[in-house]
């Protein structure tokens, strides 16, 4: 399919199975073609991936297929950013992060892994005031479901059974205690987690192989941010 | 150079190895 003709189909208000197909296919061209085709797709393509995301999400009676249906567009919106032109595009539209952050649910492992993993990696670009878009995307997402902010990341990490998403909001939890120039506010977005169920569980992550070098960040980060102070 | 794919998976190995936050601030 060209690049118009997948606009044409998610503009057509596909749904279930018909929506699943064009989204693998979506993936799969997303991820293969050069950057160009990406960019053509991407004019119209990226706000209907979001009108699409936003819809799944707003329907108040889940079913399976939904949720297959966001997991593939996760990763659709993951090779569509997976270039320069993809990224900014995606950081441009303030829905982006908003619709991400509310698609995050610790019952469907796979695919927050994959959330948490996106917004980890665009924290660390060091765009100008991600962070803050970040946490205000989480904290409007935690409060349509009366949760605190760092509640799910928390929940994520406490998931022994599902050990790629341990890793991954640890990564996260690092990528945003990290960011801020600001030694008080790295401190107070560190103790937010810590209250947050962290402190609790932090003795039984050691544990867990896979989160040492996660774990070893965490530690050092803290060190050097009470040496500072 | 803006034709450069990959830039999402190079983030997130510079997350799993760690070395996204090394001196992130110098």
């Amino acid at each position: 399919l060209s690049s118009q003709e997948y606009v044409h189909e998610l503009r057509s208000g596909i749904s279930e199975d018909k929506l699943l197909n064009c989204l693998e296919s979506l993936r799969v061209s997303l991820t293969s073609n050069p950057v160009s085709w990406v960019n053509n797709f991407g004019h119209e393509g990226l706000g209907l991936l979001l009108d699409v995301l936003e819809r799944l999400l707003d329907k108040k009676q889940q079913e399976n297929i939904d949720k297959k249906n966001q997991h593939k567009l996760i990763q659709c919106l993951k090779a569509f950013m997976n270039n320069k032109y993809g990224l900014q595009r995606i950081l441009g539209d303030e829905r982006s992060l908003l619709l991400l952050a509310r698609a995050i649910d610790p019952k469907q492992t796979n695919m927050m892994t994959e959330i948490v993993k996106i917004l980890s990696a665009v924290c660390i670009i060091g765009e100008e005031n991600i962070l803050d878009k970040i946490l205000a995307a989480m904290t409007i997402a935690a409060e349509r479901n009366n949760k605190e902010r760092f509640a799910p990341i928390v929940e994520g990490l406490e998931n022994h059974e599902a050990q790629q998403l341990q890793v991954a909001c640890m990564q996260l939890i690092n990528a945003l205690v990290t960011s801020p120039d600001d030694l008080d506010f790295r401190i107070h977005l560190r103790n937010e987690f810590l209250r947050c169920g962290l402190k609790k569980i932090l003795p039984e992550l050691k544990e867990t192989e896979e989160l040492d070098i996660q774990l070893k960040v965490f530690n050092e980060n803290k060190e050097e941010d009470s040496i500072e102070l | 150079e803006g034709d450069e794919t990959g830039v999402m998976d190079s983030l997130m190995e510079a997350l799993q190895s760690g070395a996204a936050f090394r001196d992130r601030r110098k």
